[in-house]
Parts: structure tokens; sequence; C-alpha cells
């Protein structure tokens, strides 16, 4: 099982849509795929329709509670091969029991431990905060994707973020690998997206992944519909790109 | 002075561009305004073409230091009746240091209190998260504003925003009470912003502020240059949006 972590110290910058998303895709072209939604607000649960106050078991009693497997709170998307771990709001309180845990930064990571053979792919979405929630997503993982929105506020704080990764790496996690900076939000046709992106193609090279995610507004209608844009509306072009980023994660040829 | 929180659980809705911005306007209608950078990604004191990095003292050291009082760390922007305090990713480390202090919940309104008569309006920048640092920016406001982005994830975490502010009203600081909600990134003519506006405002009725802040590029351009869209671009829509903004903050007549 490939896990992968989506995160980013800056808010609003595609984590979740990027989650929904790429695991969406990943699930069409037949891979077994696990969305775990690591944020309190719920919005990966949200994106599949699933009301997140309903759930009266998600990932916080995995997390917390040693009895409760995974599968108890695992749920089936409208994908076949895509099934989801919730949140809701009571993931805000596992932060306080992490830290009385043993060995707290890796509880997620042995959690997921006997999964490894039932899924291909595990996306694990990130709140916008560097908590020990997310510390437990990154040592979970073996590979993190950063979505990048390209405008100034997100530029400046890549370089902390990918100081934090390091950091991570050094001391908690030494498989953990950057699979790619992710462009997002990126607005066709603008002089700043542009001269961003170039920016970013210069300075960081080959960490950003070829894949761009371009701004497209049924990306921000399908989680109203409670499905990813790959069911919503598949021939969006939100929807090629991030077909396109599912092909490039998995190292098939780009088909451009 | 009246305080004024700027604050949503929510990442990426506006908070930086509205702080900055909000406080720029008040400044260039007169009024004596203190911007404090309470996010240690330090993205307000960006917005200034203030270097994070280079600041040796910050707002960090006058929240965990009591002998560093706040005008030591005190930056004039470039509008003369806008002072700010900065932040950096040191910034990080207060929640740690909070918690072992008494009173942790008030340090930063025990800080502000000699300096109320200085300013006129005080407005704090918060981070994406429910800390003990943007719970400290809520005793030592006597409003919020929660900026909130007109698009379904923003939609659905407000109801969680709004039940937070209640138990801190209740628990902390009877004081605090909602100046509004303000619709921000709102794309013209598109049907998700104007249905999400709608029933935002059958919803929360007169909680949804007048003033609807609506995307417009110059205003992400406006930190690449160092400066608030009120010097960047003047005639811009986001600098007219926000100057009525500001004076209905200050309850004067809006001129529609
Ligand atoms: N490519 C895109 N085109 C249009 N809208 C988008 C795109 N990507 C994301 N959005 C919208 O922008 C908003 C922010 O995206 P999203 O919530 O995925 O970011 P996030 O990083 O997960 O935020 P948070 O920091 O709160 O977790 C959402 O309303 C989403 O629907
Ligand atoms: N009205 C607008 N029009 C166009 N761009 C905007 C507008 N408001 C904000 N932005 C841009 O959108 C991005 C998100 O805004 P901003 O950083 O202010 O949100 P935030 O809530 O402070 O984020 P965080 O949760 O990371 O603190 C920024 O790159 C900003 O420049
Ligand atoms: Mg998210
Ligand atoms: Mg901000």
């Amino acid at each position: 099982m490939r896990t992968i972590a989506i995160t980013n110290l800056k808010g609003g910058c595609g984590k979740t849509t990027t989650s929904v998303n790429l695991a969406a895709a990943l699930a069409l072209k037949g891979y077994r795929t696990l969305l775990i939604d690591l944020d309190p607000q719920g919005h990966a649960t949200l994106g599949f329709g699933i009301i997140p106050e309903n759930r009266n078991r998600t990932i916080y009693d995995v997390i917390t509670n040693p009895d409760v497997p995974l599968q108890c709170v695992l749920v089936q998307s409208n994908i076949p091969k895509l099934i989801l771990a919730p949140s809701n709001v009571l993931l805000s309180g596992a932060e306080a029991a992490l830290m009385k845990m043993q060995d707290r930064e890796h509880v997620l990571m042995k959690r997921l431990e006997k999964y490894e053979r039932y899924f291909d792919y595990c996306i694990i979405d990130c709140s916008p905060s560097l908590s020990l929630l997310t510390l437990n997503a990154l040592n979970a993982a073996t590979e993190v994707i950063v979505p990048v929105q390209t405008h100034y506020y997100s530029i400046e704080g890549l370089k902390q973020v990918l100081e934090t990764l390091d950091i991570v790496r050094n001391r908690f996690n030494p498989l953990l690998h950057i699979r790619g900076i992710l462009l997002t939000l990126a607005e066709q046709g603008t002089v700043l997206c542009k001269d961003i992106e170039n920016q970013m193609r210069s300075y960081f090279g080959q960490l950003i992944l070829k894949t761009v995610i371009h701004r497209s507004i049924r990306l921000a209608e399908a989680p109203g519909a409670g499905e990813s844009i790959m069911t919503f509306d598949p021939k969006n072009q939100g929807a090629k790109e991030y077909m396109q980023l599912a092909e490039e994660i998995c190292y098939e040829k780009i088909r451009l």
C-alpha cells in the first residue's frame, strides 16, 4: 500500500479537493483506495455526501481506542473501489488524547499496519495546522503531496512546510519523501499565476508535479452534490486534470 | 479601542486579506489602527512588505515574556495611522509556552490593556485553527468578523465556528459578540456563489454583513508588492469593497 499524505500549513490551497479527487481517480483506474479524513472539519467526508454528525464512529475512535479496528468505521463511497474513513468535529479531541498515549506520533501508523494488503493506495487529508494529528499522518505516510495555490502568500509558506517535512523525516519517519508540489487553483490567463508558476518551477525544479490543477467552478460545486468531480462532471477540465495527476502519481506515461 | 478578531477554522477564506485591508481602510479614514499578526505563517506581516524572518522580536516575545512591552515590536506600515505587531514562525512555539502560564487564555488581553487609549481599532489576524493562541485573540477581542468563502465547504464549517464562538463567550469572554459574517472571494456571475449567498442570507439574516468582497486578482497581487490594496490599487473594486466594509464597521451610512 502506498500511503500519501496531502498536507500544507496554508489554508484553502486545495488539500481536501485534491484528496477527494485524487482518491476517486485512483479508484476509477481500478486501484483499491482508502481515503482517510484527518481534518476535524470533516470536509473529505462531506465531499462524498456523508454527513459527519451522523457518524457515531469515526477515525477518532480508531486513533484513540485500540479496540476499535479501522474496518468498523469504513464507509463505501459511490465508487466501488473507494472506501472512506470519515471524521467529524469530535476529532478535534484527538490531540489531547494522543498527548497521553505511548509513542503518540506513530499511533495512526500502527492502526494502518494490518490493512497494508487490502489497499493499493491510502490518501490522507490533513488540516491546515501542524498538530500531533498531522504528524501522525506524516508518520503513517511514505509520500507527501503539497498542494500550493499560485498566489504570493502560498509561496512564502512553502519554504516553511518543506523545512518542517525535513524535520519529520529526520526525527520520526525516514521513509517520508516529497512526491511533489502540486500547483492548484491556477487561474487561466492571469499574469500573476503564470509568473508564480514560472518562479516555482525555476526555484523548485522537478519537485513541481507536471500536472497543474486550474480553477474550475465545477470543482467547487461537486461537494454540494456529495460527489467527486470524477462522477459529478467527468468531462470537466478539473476531472481530466485530476485523472492526469493520478496517472502521474502511478508513473504511467501522461497522455497530453 | 475596539478590538476585532478576524477568525474562521476554514483555511483560505480571506482572513489575512480582510485583516490587512480592513486595517488599512480604517487607518486611511483617520482611525489610529493596530494590526496584530497572530498567525505563525506571518502573512499579515508579509502583506505590508515586512520580512518575518528579519524581525528579531515579534508578538511571540510580547506574549511569552512580560518584560517585553508591545511597543518594542511595533512596526510602522506605509500608512501613517497603521501600526503592525508582526509575527514569524517562532510564534508556533507560543502554544507550548502559553500552556504553562497562569490564566493562559487571557495573556494577550492583559498585554493589550495598557494600549487601549493609544488606538481606536485593533485588528487581530488568526490562523485557521482553534488553538490557545486563537483563544487568546478571542478573549482580547470584543468583536469577531468571520470571513466565509461562498463555497460549500465553507458553509458547512460555519455552524461549527458559531458554536465555538458561543462556547468562548459563555466560558471565557462575555463581551465577545459577532460583528458579522463577511462573504468573501465571491465570484461575480456564477450560479454557485449567488445560490450560496442567498442561502446564507436566508439562514443567518442580519448576521451577514451588507458588504460582499468579490474575487479580484489585484487583491492577490497586492501582497506581492508588500502593500494593502488601498495603496496598491485604490481604484480597484476590492479597495472600494474593503473601504465600504470599514464604513459599515464604523456604523457610518454606507454610500451605495
Ligand atoms: N481547482 C479548483 N477550482 C475551483 N475551486 C476550487 C479548486 N480547488 C479547490 N476549490 C475550492 O476552493 C476552496 C478551498 O479548497 P479546499 O477546501 O479543498 O482547500 P483545503 O486546503 O482543504 O482547505 P483547509 O485548509 O480549510 O483544509 C473550496 O471551497 C473548494 O471547493
Ligand atoms: N477577494 C479576493 N480576490 C482574489 N484573491 C483573494 C481574495 N481574498 C483573498 N484572496 C487570495 O486568496 C488566498 C487566500 O486568502 P487569505 O490568505 O487571505 O486567506 P486566509 O483565510 O488568511 O488563509 P489561512 O487560512 O491560510 O490563514 C490568498 O492567496 C489571497 O491573496
Ligand atoms: Mg481541507
Ligand atoms: Mg491567513
